[in-house]
């Protein structure tokens, strides 16, 4: 495993970590897009259902494990536990516009016709575009705050390391997996304006205003 | 099957 590889890794497991520590310590899950936290909880279930057909090893069993149980964790205190606190009327955004190109796509443009595999490249594809509910969210409400900034940082940096683990698996392994990079880059992408808002604002301590 | 070889990533 190479360095972009683990550093992508622990920023994901922190941005989640961060989210629910957030809603856990606050007990409040304002400001949070629970339409995105639906999202990837089906992303997680969907791309690590091989749980239980292959072993790779032990720190992927538990990650997978670790993601699963976190995400659906996230959607029982924003649906259940805290869900008074829920601002659902700022989470508008329709699901059903991603979740049905991302059904439409993984049937069309797979690596292998089979259950598995067709809900792995569900993931990839939906996970690319997971993060918007709570984009839209942001940009409707018209900031964040800190801690929320921070996740979201620390969640688009992930697949943005995944992108150098790539090109450094092509260069040293020759390996590569189109979808999984094309993907990686939309998803990515859909960060960059958030990115450059983190770096002037947030990290010279200001707060996650946009523009009015 | 084709990506085999990246099972292992998350």
């Amino acid at each position: 495993m190479n360095i972009f590889r683990i550093i992508g890794d622990l920023s994901h497991l922190l941005a989640i970590i961060i989210l629910l520590r957030k809603i856990w310590k606050t007990r409040s899950c304002a400001g949070i897009s629970g339409k995105s936290q639906i999202l990837f909880a089906l992303v997680y279930t969907t791309r690590y259902l091989d749980l239980v057909t292959t072993y790779v090893s032990l720190y992927n069993t538990v990650m997978k494990i670790i993601f699963i149980a976190v995400s659906i964790a996230t959607c029982y205190l924003i649906y259940m536990k805290f869900k008074a606190t829920y601002d659902h009327n700022h989470d508008t955004f329709r699901i059903e516009f991603l979740l049905a190109p991302a059904v439409i796509l993984a049937l069309l443009i797979n690596h292998d016709f089979t259950f598995l595999e067709i809900l792995w490249t569900f993931s990839i594809y939906l996970e690319s575009v997971a993060i918007l509910p709570q984009l839209f969210m942001v940009s409707k409400t018209g900031e964040a705050e800190s801690i929320t900034s921070h996740y979201l940082f620390a969640l688009g940096s992930y697949r943005a390391l995944y992108i150098l683990n790539w090109i450094y698996r092509y260069h040293n392994e020759e390996i590569y997996d189109l979808i999984a990079i094309v993907a990686g880059i939309v998803q990515t992408a859909l960060y960059c304006d958030f990115f450059y808002l983190y770096i002037t604002k947030v990290l010279r301590g200001k707060k996650l205003q946009l523009p009015a | 099957s084709f990506r085999d070889t990246t099972k292992d990533e998350l």
